[in-house]
């Protein structure tokens, strides 16, 4: 049967809030050994998205605070959703991360190519 | 039949040598959209890699000069490996991107979980 979101997806992620500097975005980056950080508020409602890319774009740029950077229009997805609907949403918008949420856009976790990839692994 | 690498690899990737400034990387990569540069020599011969993890590290750690944070012993793939061997080395070491270099370790192009996730979408 088709392979769904809820079955490859990573939670308890490590998350940021709007207020955290981008050195220790960084810190956590390299703690946690990812790529992605969502961005989310007191109630876990997703509020955007800093990737490693955001904060080579922050060396490039010379930006020094995360409003800067980060992007505040994410693309989500939800349990359920199907991995090639989400693999084509990636393709599409050129990113390698999406949060899942629930019906309150309360974040449940994340899904990479760095997963969908690892899916080919295990045939 | 099997997916092979030269079927999939990005080839003319943007690369940078051991004498670049931290600050140009992090510009390659924003101006490309990529996330991973491989460090060659004049003759395109493969020294090293530098991904926007590793520019998120030179935030976290204070780092300023490239070869503080470059990645010297490079995990690499070959023409005509297949895709399934390319996507365990990449979930085994935990990395998005593997260099494809020829006999002479020349550079010809890199790959991608990105790549590997999108063929899923072609389904
Ligand atoms: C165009 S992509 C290219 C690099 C790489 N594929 C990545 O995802 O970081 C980089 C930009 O996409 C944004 N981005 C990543 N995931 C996103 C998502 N789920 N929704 C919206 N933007 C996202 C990042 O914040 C960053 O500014
Ligand atoms: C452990 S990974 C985790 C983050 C993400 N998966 C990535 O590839 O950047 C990050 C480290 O892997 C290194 N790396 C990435 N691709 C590599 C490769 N083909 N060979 C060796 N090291 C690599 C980077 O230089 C960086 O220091």
């Amino acid at each position: 049967r088709e392979n769904v979101v809820d079955e490859l997806m990573e939670t308890d992620v490590p998350t940021i809030s709007i207020d955290t500097e981008i050195k220790e975005a960084a810190a956590m980056m390299i703690h946690n050994e990812v790529t992605h950080l969502p961005v989310v508020d007191d109630d876990k409602v997703l509020l955007g998205i800093v990737t490693a890319w955001d904060l080579s774009k922050s060396i490039a740029e010379d930006k020094h605070e995360l409003s800067d950077i980060m992007t505040k229009d994410v693309r989500y997805c939800k349990n359920g959703d199907s991995i090639e609907y989400i693999a084509r949403q990636m393709k599409k918008f050129n990113i390698s991360c999406l949060p899942v949420v629930d019906d309150d856009f309360k974040l449940e976790g994340t899904i990479t190519t760095d997963e969908i990839s690892h899916l080919i692994s295990n045939l």
